[in-house]
């Protein structure tokens, strides 16, 4: 187990090799169940068409839908649009699967971005044979730009067949933005397993209700 | 922006799992800071594919579970915060409230100048003083916590009562528990590690607070302020 202290030997990492062998090793497995996916494809931002842009989609599934889930969220006055759909999913009986997007935070951006995180749901849901609202957007990176859907929407074949069961390392490296690497920990308990995963390195000071 | 997910297997009943999820985060991604900034997509979702059968016998188990993930996912988070040397972990006990302990160790390693300090090695500990001071006057006027705390840093006691108990062997011992606990360039073989990619940091700087007010308790991270985390900000262009 890794440990980080002062006062007790510290696990260090001398490269990524080897701390990718350790996350591989130790935490990466996912709990049964899970199927994970990632997919990077490229996209002209319509806010900045001199900055050709590349995306990472990342899904994560549970096997059936589950209405065993629960989420938290920003208390910031100005959500991003993922945050004010999330909340509304709280209340659906299910879960399906969970759908994010880096590089842009899909945040104050014109045209709807309601409308637009509800697309992109609803296109997932079509390729999992669920409903729209059993999916739970995520976007995180620039904020006031407007989400590409249909570069996303073009995606989505690929990012469904790179669905798998063994590992959460894509999810965890596709979600960064600034982040200089992956960060998952996990948990054998009970019989079962716990994995999670984050991702932030700037903008930081959550205070989520 | 922080996002988060943590899957797990086991079918803990849903007002249980969103209980325990608000309590594990009040205590750990609700308790860190890299920059004082709240994003506007701050996002932590738990789900449970409902697989294994689960004892509500076993609740404290995977409680404790839980906090361990999501503890080690902060610790991780504020070791990747952008431009860090340092990272502190504040105990604070001896509070009146888990909000008033909370609150002094967000305004210790929220506090420019004292994160400036680490940054620094600089063992200017009146600045510790100043933050747990400021966030008394501000929220619990009329309180002479200076009368009644101590405060340490790397297990050293460096006031008490009223007083510092600094001497220079002791500025010695501060500024080398900071040393102990900062990148540098020339550390770990010259690798420049603020675009390293994989974790830095296998120690901390710890600071410790007892107010000697109450009993509560809380634990808060950070990270040092930076000549990189200015200008990582200053140049990133969308």
């Amino acid at each position: 187990r890794r440990s980080f202290s002062s006062k007790k030997p510290a696990f260090v990492f001398n490269s990524a090799a080897e701390y990718y062998k350790y996350l591989n090793e130790h935490h990466s497995r996912l709990p049964w169940g899970f199927s994970v996916g990632s997919t990077t494809f490229k996209f002209v931002p319509q806010e900045a068409p001199h900055l050709p842009s590349k995306m990472t989609l990342t899904l994560i599934k549970p096997h059936k839908p589950t209405l065993l889930f629960g989420a938290v969220f920003t208390q910031n006055a100005c959500p991003g649009a993922p945050i004010k759909v999330g909340r509304k999913r709280l209340s659906e009986d299910t879960l399906g699967a969970i759908i994010v997007n880096n590089k842009i935070s899909n945040v104050c951006a014109n045209g709807g971005g309601v409308s637009d995180a509800q697309e992109v749901c609803d296109a997932v849901a079509h390729h999992l044979d669920l409903r729209g609202s059993q999916i739970l957007p995520s976007s995180t990176g620039v904020i006031g730009w407007r989400l590409p859907v249909d570069p996303i929407i073009n995606a989505l074949p690929s990012l469904v067949e790179s669905l798998q069961d063994e590992s959460i390392l894509p999810a965890a490296s596709g979600i960064m933005t600034t982040d200089l690497y992956p960060k998952i920990r996990s948990v054998d308990v009970c019989g079962g397993r716990i994995v999670g995963i984050a991702k932030g390195a700037g903008m930081i000071e959550p205070n989520m209700a | 922006t922080m996002l988060s997910y943590i899957l797990t297997d086991l079918s803990v009943p849903r007002e249980t799992l969103r209980q325990l999820l608000a309590e594990v985060v009040e205590e750990t991604y609700n308790a860190m800071s890299v920059d004082t900034d709240e994003s506007t997509s701050d996002t932590l979702a738990i789900v449970s594919s409902d697989q294994i059968p689960f004892d509500m016998s076993q609740l404290e188990q995977f409680r404790a579970a839980l906090y361990e993930v999501c503890s080690g996912l902060c610790e991780d988070i504020v070791r990747n915060g952008e431009g860090a040397h340092h990272v502190m972990r504040v105990k604070v006990k001896g509070a009146e409230s888990h909000a008033q302990a909370k609150g002094i160790g967000k305004s210790i390693v929220n506090s420019p100048l004292l994160k400036c300090a680490v940054a620094g090695n600089d063992p200017n500990v009146g600045r510790l003083v100043m933050a747990v001071g400021k966030y008394m006057g501000k929220h619990h006027k009329g309180v002479n916590v200076s009368e009644t705390m101590t405060i340490s840093m790397g297990g050293l006691r460096i006031f008490e009562f009223g007083e510092f108990t600094l001497n220079g062997d002791v500025e010695k011992e501060l500024v080398a528990h900071m040393k102990k606990a900062q990148l540098t360039e020339t550390t770990r073989g010259g690798v420049d590690h603020t675009s390293r990619d994989y974790p830095p940091h296998d120690q901390m700087v710890e600071i410790e607070v007892d107010l000697g007010l109450g009993t509560a308790s809380a634990q808060v991270l950070g990270i040092d302020l930076t000549h990189e985390y200015v200008a990582i900000n200053a140049d990133y262009r969308s």
